[in-house]
């Protein structure tokens, strides 16, 4: 982030960290115990799945704390138009997860936001541990920024004709005091404060550079993707969890049951 | 990093816990 400031554990709790060949590469966002969702392009072809962790309950990326949690990829849904209609288009992804995250004060998903939210003068916010300086230096802490959110008509004469901007595309940055996304926030959520509850509006994707001229950062916007996010959530199964090894007293009921019903089958 | 263990399971979140609710809100 290109002016973010530090932020505090548990401010945040939704915030991921995906990491490829040990490094953190993009962000990313608690949906459930199970799901993640971030951005397409964190994972290009090529990329090996068993190559990338997920951390959650970490701000500062080279201090695991208890609350830190690595886990491992399951598999990873792209959206069927990423690429599609436009260079960064359907730029979403849904991470499904080996093994639950343990939710505490430190680790917690953030809300899906209603299909026809207004989102005309909601405040937004925006963390990650991308770039700190069009030069490319990084930092290890995660940071915060608020970024006004810019009509898309205002963003689309600020890239001219360069870059178009789809439907499902929104813009945020603060042109004024020079906060932008910048690369390693990808994946990252835009999230804006709703009666008292946070909602993710936005998923950081795409744009150019991340300084002077100031380009806005452009998110997929989340209300395009709600049918297809909430489908694989909800009709996807929970990967096998490794059953915790049966206690010895359970195992001997267990097998003197079986010995039974086997013996009765015989008969 | 302590890699999450089955044993862990016995504690895997209950899955009404609320979302966008921070425990932390920010001043």
């Amino acid at each position: 982030l290109l002016g973010g400031e530090l932020t505090r554990d548990r401010k945040w709790p939704w915030q991921v960290s995906v990491h490829y060949s040990g490094f953190h590469v993009c962000g990313g966002s608690i949906l459930n115990a199970y799901w993640v969702l971030t951005a397409a392009h964190c994972f290009a072809r090529g990329k090996k799945l068993q190559t990338f962790d997920m951390y959650v309950g970490i701000t500062n990326l080279e201090v695991a704390n208890r609350h830190t949690q690595w886990l491992e990829i399951n598999q990873v849904i792209i959206h069927p138009t990423f690429e599609m209609f436009h260079p960064v288009g359907g730029d979403v992804a849904l991470v499904q997860l080996k093994s639950p995250i343990v939710f505490s004060d430190f680790v917690l998903p953030i809300c899906l936001p209603p299909s026809n939210l207004n989102l005309h003068n909601m405040s937004c916010w925006t963390t990650g541990w991308g770039m700190i300086s069009p030069q490319g230096e990084t930092g290890k802490e995660l940071l915060e920024a608020q970024l006004p959110l810019i009509p898309k008509f205002q963003c689309q004469l600020l890239y001219g004709l360069t870059s178009y901007l789809l439907p499902e595309m929104l813009c945020a940055a603060d042109i004024k005091n020079m906060k932008n996304v910048c690369e390693g926030d990808s994946g990252g959520p835009l999230v804006c404060k709703l009666n008292e509850t946070w909602l993710q509006i936005g998923i950081v994707s795409w744009g150019r550079g991340c300084a002077q001229p100031l380009y806005p950062g452009v998110f997929a916007n989340v209300s395009y993707f709600l049918s297809w996010i909430r489908y694989y959530m909800e009709t996807v199964p929970n990967p096998p969890q490794i059953l915790p090894s049966l206690s010895s007293s359970l195992r001997n009921n267990l097998s003197t049951l079986l010995t039974i019903m086997g013996s009765l089958l015989v008969l | 990093v302590s890699r999450r263990h089955p044993k862990d399971q016995a504690n895997s979140p209950s899955s009404d816990v609320a979302c966008g609710q921070p425990v932390l809100q920010g001043k």
